[in-house]
């Protein structure tokens, strides 16, 4: 554990609790799209499945638990408990084309040809393309409320304080793992258009929207 | 049980 790594974790924990929050006090699901947090509920179950075949801390497993377990209450939010204020009609993205390529993908490029790592590298390339049907929903709208931008940022940061993780374990431990480092470069260049709007809009006291 | 194909990271 560093100091970059520390920081990437309770970058997506914000990241989590702003959003159910956003939901909770707002009673409303509206901007928020289901098919994002429907590939991430995907991402975190076949990313813990090794919550039942290794044991590294307590700290790693709380995380994985509280991830699997607040994930799935979102999805229940917004297919269920608010599902009159969800947005379906601007939550368009065709999952398909993201699911089939990344399938195929963990099958060809893994560390290992072994059902668990594949499931473990599908999760970790899925993870990278997850919230683009969130950043589609955003273009369809032309806008985003302050709440979901910060929201965004908590998670793009996430990543990309994990790529200074990966630095300095390199450095400082020799661990380089090449899938998590290329996965999470693509995860974070993502959210680099978003990450501008955020800095030069959204610090400023305004909100997201795009040009028509 | 391998230790190699362990994944300490979220």
């Amino acid at each position: 554990m560093n100091i970059f790594r520390l920081c990437g974790d309770m970058s997506h924990l914000a990241a989590i609790i702003i959003l159910l929050l956003k939901m909770w006090k707002t009673r409303s699901v509206a901007g928020i799209s289901g098919k994002s947090q429907i590939l991430f509920a995907t991402v975190f179950t076949a990313r813990y499945l090794d919550l039942f075949t290794s044991f590294i801390s307590i700290y790693n497993t709380c995380m994985k638990v509280f991830f699997i377990g607040t994930v799935y209450f979102t999805i229940y939010l917004i297919y269920m408990k608010f599902k009159a204020t969800y947005d379906s009609n601007h939550d368009s993205f065709r999952v398909e084309f993201l699911i089939v390529p990344v399938g195929g993908l963990a099958f060809l490029v893994n560390h290992e040809f072994a059902p668990l790592e594949i499931i473990w590298t599908f999760s970790i390339y899925l993870e990278s393309v997850a919230i683009l049907p969130q950043l589609f929903m955003i273009s369809k709208t032309g806008e985003a409320e302050t709440i979901t931008s910060h929201y965004l940022f908590a998670l793009g940061s996430y990543r990309a304080l994990y790529l200074c993780n990966w630095i300095y374990r390199y450095y400082a431990e020799g661990f380089f793992d090449l899938i998590a480092v290329v996965a999470g470069v693509v995860q974070t260049i993502l959210y680099c258009d978003f990450f501008y709007l955020y800095i030069t809009k959204v610090m400023k006291g305004k909100k997201i929207s795009l040009p028509a | 049980t391998d230790d190699e194909n362990q994944h300490d990271e979220l």
